[in-house]
């Protein structure tokens, strides 16, 4: 474990708990994108299905609980919660996830390290994780009323992905065998869909302006 | 290879 890696942990956890925050306490979902929650929920779904198998330490099983917990839990509250469901943009979220899905099952069958049935499902998570924020970039782009959770959630998200690619530099360098070329390119392509999020949002915090995604 | 040890990060 590394301070690159702690850090990239907690910020993801930040993430989901502000997402959480902002529909738990103000009881709306305005701005946020079921699709890509869903996909989060399939990312865990399929990344930790060793969680009862392969014990890594407590740490790793408590922080993968949290993760499956919190991602349902959203996916819950956006579907069937009475007063929260309200507030969901169905119109204008309509990203056909469908249409990442297949592709990176398609790839994970093909680009693999093993391929034996666990291998392909943690790959599978990985290249549906690389690109799980679509859907919510788009939204956002359609609706540009991004609301400052919204804003920080999706900051956050890719914070943790920028924190996890210092993660392997420094694992890289001080673990020898440590190359995981899979993990690595999908986590690239993951944080290079933020960079344009990234500079909008800072240049509007800088301006001190509210932040406007271009048309 | 050690346990695949990128299997250790969430």
């Amino acid at each position: 474990m590394n301070i690159f890696r702690l850090s990239g942990d907690m910020t993801h956890l930040m993430s989901v708990i502000v997402l959480l925050l902002k529909i738990h306490t103000i009881k709306s979902c305005a701005g946020i994108s079921l699709k890509t929650q869903e996909l989060y929920a399939l990312v865990f779904a399929t990344r930790y299905l060793d969680i009862f198998t392969d014990f890594v330490s407590v740490y790793n099983t408590i922080m993968k609980l949290i993760f499956l917990a919190t991602s349902f839990s959203i996916v819950w509250y956006m579907r069937h919660h009475k007063i929260v469901r309200r507030s969901y943009d169905k119109e204008q979220d309509t990203f056909r996830h469908l249409f990442l899905i297949l592709p990176c099952l398609i790839l994970a069958l093909v680009v693999n390290e093993k391929f034996t049935f666990k291998e392909v499902m943690w790959t599978f998570s990985l290249y549906v994780e690389a690109v799980a924020i679509l859907p919510q970039l788009v939204l956002l782009q359609r609706t540009k009323n991004i609301d400052n959770l919204t804003g920080q959630y999706v900051f956050l998200l890719g914070a943790y992905r920028a924190l996890y690619i210092l993660n392997w530099i420094y694992r890289y360098l001080t673990e020898k065998h440590f190359v995981h070329w899979i993990t690595w390119i999908s986590g690239l392509v993951q944080t290079l869909l933020y960079a344009d999020f990234f500079y909008y949002y800072i240049n509007s915090w800088k301006n001190n302006v509210r932040l406007q995604l271009p048309a | 290879r050690p346990k695949d040890d990128a299997k250790d990060e969430l």
